[in-house]
């Protein structure tokens, strides 16, 4: 289960500030995933004091709306990344960003395909530069893109371009995942779909031994 | 049954943040780092094993507006129903009280009853309205809340409400089940030429694959 509670001394209006939380839940929150089950009780309460002295936001396309929203994004992404990182025996932070879709949820679906990925994440633990099974995870998201457009990198490294598999050095990337495991950092997956405006993140952890042992464990 | 504020500190140690450069600068404090916010958070014997804090408390001094965000899975727990249907219906809150040890999901009428009960016993302490109270819960599903254990202590936590980190800090360690680390963040940022502050707390390690509405 995922809970959250949010606190500002903004001055917003209702309908406005509803909004802006779920566009928020949706950037972070609705973007994570651990091991793919939902929960009969995950909640975000959001309240916003106005004892800042703010001007009222009282349109959501005004320039202090944008503003909050940029704030409220932050925070939310910075709670559910470590949610992510601190995913039931997780040994690394993925991280999956995904660029050239036609709209931002399309980004967004595909990179959280790949992020809850079992194989991905399963590769990520046994560092092993899977680019096979991420790109196989972006194209059952769902979200129509031309293949032979697909780019995809693991940190700085190029794995397949032009939806074609590359050269490159396999043990280099093979350390980089296994630096992060050894040190809980971030493992970065970069995809590439076309030329569209669309960009989405999506955040998760690798899939160890321990996930399985701790959930053998804990019984509901 | 109760614990004060730096000792629940000392139970888990607190989650790295990653946070994207921009304009805003982080501040300590998370949920208590905006004016307005108390919290609170203390062992309050709902958990089944050990004395970690179990229950967290935040509130506002005015009239907070409002929003929420649940879970969309059919088999929702009694305080995610309650709440949407208060958020239906009201626009403002001053109080949002968590508990960790069950999740009083699949509980039925009994466990929406226990949220009414805890709400207004909450309420009266708070000396507010009781559909001004939200309420979370995590833990065991098909367990209701330890209600009598609950109630006992909200006077305590109610006392023990405070603006300051360390309450801030100690509502995000109660909140937590199996987390290896609490969560909590708070930021400093401008809107319209006026610094303004953002904070929050979270929980969550296992069974985790949002999608709230």
């Amino acid at each position: 289960t995922m809970l959250g509670v949010i606190t500002t001394d903004a001055m917003v209006s209702s309908d406005v500030w509803r909004k802006m939380v779920q566009v928020a839940v949706n950037r972070s929150f609705n973007q994570i995933t651990v091991d793919g089950d939902t929960s009969t009780n995950d909640t975000v309460i959001a309240l916003a004091s106005g004892l800042s002295r703010s001007t009222k936001i009282s349109s959501y396309n005004s320039n202090e709306a944008v503003q909050l929203q940029a704030g409220l994004d932050v925070v939310m992404q910075g709670l559910a990344k470590s949610i992510a990182w601190d995913g039931e025996g997780a040994t690394c932070l993925i991280e999956v960003t995904v660029t050239g879709a036609d709209s931002e949820p399309e980004a967004a679906k595909i990179a959280r395909s790949v992020a809850s990925s079992s194989l991905v994440k399963a590769a990520v633990y046994g560092r092993d530069p899977n680019w096979g099974r991420i790109a196989a995870a972006a194209g059952y998201a769902g979200i129509s893109f031309d293949q032979t457009k697909l780019r995809v990198l693991l940190g700085d490294i190029l794995l397949m371009d032009g939806g074609e598999p590359q050269l490159f050095d396999r043990g280099a990337a093979s350390d980089y995942l296994k630096k992060a495991g050894e040190i809980h950092g971030t493992v970065a997956i970069n995809v590439s779909v076309g030329d569209g405006p669309g960009r989405g993140q999506a955040w998760g952890c690798d899939l160890s031994y321990d996930y399985v042992k701790i959930n053998a464990e804990y019984t509901t | 049954i109760s614990m004060t504020a730096s000792e629940v500190s000392n139970h888990i140690p607190p989650a790295p943040i990653f946070l994207p450069q921009g304009p805003w600068k982080q501040i300590p404090g998370g949920v208590t780092a905006a004016e307005g916010f108390k919290a609170a958070g203390l062992y309050g014997g709902l958990r089944a094993k050990g004395d970690k804090p179990d229950l967290a408390l935040v509130t506002c001094d005015v009239d907070a507006t409002s929003a929420g965000a649940f879970t969309t899975n059919v088999v929702a727990a009694a305080p995610v129903l309650y709440c949407k249907t208060v958020l239906n219906t009201s626009k403002t809150a001053r109080a949002v009280l968590i508990n960790a040890g069950q999740a009083n999901a699949a509980t039925g009428d009994a466990g929406y009853q226990d949220v009414r009960e805890s709400v207004s016993s909450l309420a009266k302490l708070l000396q507010m309205k009781p559909e001004e109270v939200l309420i979370e819960s995590t833990g065991v599903i098909g367990q209701r809340i330890k209600k009598e254990a609950l109630l006992k202590s909200l006077p305590k936590l109610v006392n023990s409400l405070s603006a300051s980190t360390e309450g801030a800090d100690a509502a995000a360690v109660a909140i937590t089940t199996t987390d290896l680390v609490s969560k909590s963040v708070a930021i400093q940022s401008q809107v319209g030429g006026t610094d303004i502050r953002i904070g929050g707390m979270a929980k969550g390690s296992g069974m985790i694959h949002p999608n709230m509405a």
